[in-house]
């Protein structure tokens, strides 16, 4: 059922 | 120093508890345009974005920017002593280690006041990209609500398909598998039951349901949920509270490798 991405893969940090 | 009122307290008391169990410390920042917050569960799968503006409080002063630390856990024991119906008014001085909550009854005979501990929390902020979305589907909180919770029932993920006339959470599991489907409706007499559907491109994804029934905690918050897909890209699960500001939760999806 998919590999579970992290929420930091997608925003960076500032 | 900062100060701030709001005379419908249970709003903060039900934002509290909509964000208590999926983060464990935060930094509430305040400046003078108003009161937000921004962290990620401990997992780094979800991240919490609050903002309530100043103008949606009674009272706003906030003389210098400030970043308050605080354990949401002991933030919601001390709202927990709030009633529903007091209007709230949180205070800290410049550099302070505390911050006070005072809670008033509606008839003035009650007056609380409590000091919570600040704490250092050296939290990084996210930049999260204003996007354009594939798909927007605004639908009765509680419907969503429900719907994650049955589907937990049945399986641990769900798959969100949005086509142009209708929104499809799938799941499938052990015992079997459940399909829920809602058309849309922009039924004019009743909006607080309408779902309205707004698409570029069909789109589907799939999530953690543990993780969509966290952020439905915060279905008292309003009568309906914002949810933004995109192909790749988290969730946005929105809820707008009126007059004041919203609370967002994104997710990052679960892709097959």
């Amino acid at each position: 059922k998919g590999q579970q991405k992290s929420i930091l893969g997608f925003f960076q940090p500032k | 120093m900062f100060e701030a009122r709001l005379q419908q307290g249970a709003l903060l008391k039900k934002v509290v508890e909509a964000i208590k169990d999926l983060i464990e410390d935060a930094n509430f920042d305040c400046n003078n345009s108003g009161f937000s917050l921004q962290a990620m569960d401990s997992s780094h799968v979800s991240l919490v974005a609050l903002s309530l503006r100043a103008d949606g409080f009674e009272h706003y002063r906030c003389d210098r920017n400030v970043s308050m630390g605080m354990k949401l856990a002991n933030l919601s024991k001390i709202l927990k002593c709030a009633g529903n119906d007091d209007a709230i008014t949180m205070k800290s001085e410049d550099n302070g280690d505390t911050i006070t909550f005072m809670f008033e009854s509606q008839n003035q005979e009650r007056l609380s006041e409590f000091d919570l501990k600040l704490m250092d929390i050296d939290s990084e902020h996210l930049g999260i990209p204003e996007a354009e979305y594939d798909a927007t589907v605004k639908l009765p909180s509680s419907e969503f609500q429900r719907i994650v919770k049955d589907l937990a029932s049945i399986g641990d993920t769900v798959e969100i398909s949005v086509t142009k006339d209708a929104v499809k959470f799938g799941t499938n599991g052990d015992i079997g598998s459940a399909n829920v489907m809602c058309r849309q409706n922009k039924s004019v007499d009743k909006p607080e039951e309408s779902t309205e559907i707004d698409i570029t491109e069909p789109v589907a994804l799939t999530f953690a349901l543990r993780y969509l029934n966290s952020f439905a905690k915060a279905t008292p918050l309003s009568s309906h949920v914002v949810l933004k897909l995109s192909k790749d890209l988290p969730i946005v699960v929105e809820y707008h509270i009126e007059n004041v500001g919203r609370l967002s939760f994104f997710l990052a999806p679960k892709v097959e490798e």
